[in-house]
């Protein structure tokens, strides 16, 4: 098994080979990766070398193929079914996002508690009460759960997504989930992207 | 100067730190670090080597000493005026966190273009003309420009911020912006997440 800390810079990689293709660089040391992407060199090549060995000593790795390979690693282009706990600011801000689509992410239904919240007909993605979300996971082959809800119900909304056999889940409440080892949870954690920026601008 | 990918990391220690301080663990070495956080032991050390030597050769750092650098060195708590570009979708969802005010960060306007979003009156938080930005920022010492604006306009945007005296920007429009080397761009990439939780939900 990958970790997941590799996966994830591996789309990070992906979007730097796309842009070194672009300007038509052929080859690229894992040195040059580490450095425009604020890594170490080790890091790199410990990512990279869970998948074969491509690079030429001395030469680096060729950018078209590696490129592929990640590509097809992380399989980018297959569709996945995504749903939204929580129709809130946050949640309906992303529902009505095209550019997941472009990626490959389908958002098929919302699920929320509040009734004046719960809307089939007018919304462009339905918005079901919670207690549908089983039947619906069940019945649509759903790949990827977002939490949009308050702090203090994401823990019990992660459960009954796990209980519904979802094991990708996308949080951006400020909190750790505490879900079973086969589930994978990746936290946007807003605020903190905000303290980084605040250091640069206060020094 | 630290690096940015350094510094983003801290706030990732912070945050672990403070969950070890609540379980009342006295301390940790590089290496426990570097598993809670998906990174290399030797990634964690060259982090921390940025702000002095805390660590005691066999013990490890202790978690208090640790953790108080570390907010110390982020000056986390103190306020920081920040404003939106875009009171699209995500710009307002954006504007009605209370989230961001609990870390220190007031949201004092947002920009837009389209008359039908610009009200002085009707929000919480006044949405301007983006003709007025440059007036705005200087009145107002602002630290930090949020872009959610589209992807077309994201570069003209950041040049505007850039021009106004603002040198840290949180980028949510999915493409890369040439700024000057001063100048602190933090990217959040949504479709990057969805990407990594589709490779483990498609496995
Ligand atoms: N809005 C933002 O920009 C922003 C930024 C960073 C983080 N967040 C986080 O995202 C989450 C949502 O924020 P928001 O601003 O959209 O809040 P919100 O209050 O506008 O929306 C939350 C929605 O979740 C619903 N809900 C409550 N419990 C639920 C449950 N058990 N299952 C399903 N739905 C439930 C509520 O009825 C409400 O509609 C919060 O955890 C917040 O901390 C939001
Ligand atoms: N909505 C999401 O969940 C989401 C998710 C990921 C990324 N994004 C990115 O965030 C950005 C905003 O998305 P959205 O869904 O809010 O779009 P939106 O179309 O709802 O809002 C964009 C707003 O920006 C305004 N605008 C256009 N040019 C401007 C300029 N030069 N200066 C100031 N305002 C300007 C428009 O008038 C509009 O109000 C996009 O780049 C999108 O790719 C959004």
């Amino acid at each position: 098994q990958i970790p997941e800390s590799t996966i994830a810079r591996l789309s990070i990689y992906l979007r730097l080979l796309e842009e070194l293709e672009r300007e038509k660089t052929a080859t690229i040391r894992s040195s040059e990766i580490a450095n425009l992407s604020g890594l170490t060199a080790a890091q790199v090549r410990k990512d990279l070398a869970y998948f074969g060995q491509f690079g030429v000593r001395g030469q680096g790795y060729a950018v078209p193929l590696l490129k592929k390979k990640i590509s097809q690693t992380l399989g980018v282009h297959q569709s996945c079914k995504t749903i939204i706990l929580g129709a809130g600011n946050l949640g309906q801000a992303l529902s009505s996002y095209r550019g997941f689509h472009k990626e490959g992410f389908d958002i098929v239904a919302l699920f929320d508690i509040a009734a004046d919240k719960i809307k089939q007909k007018e919304t462009a993605t339905p918005i079901y009460d919670l207690s549908e979300l089983q039947n619906f996971v069940q019945k649509n082959k759903v790949g990827i759960a977002v939490l949009a809800v308050p702090v203090q119900a994401a823990q019990d909304a992660a459960i009954q997504v796990v209980e519904a056999g979802i094991t990708s889940i996308l949080n951006f409440a400020p909190v750790d989930l505490a879900v079973p080892n086969n589930v994978h949870v990746r936290n946007v954690d807003l605020a903190t992207e905000l303290i980084t920026l605040a250091y640069y601008s206060k020094s």
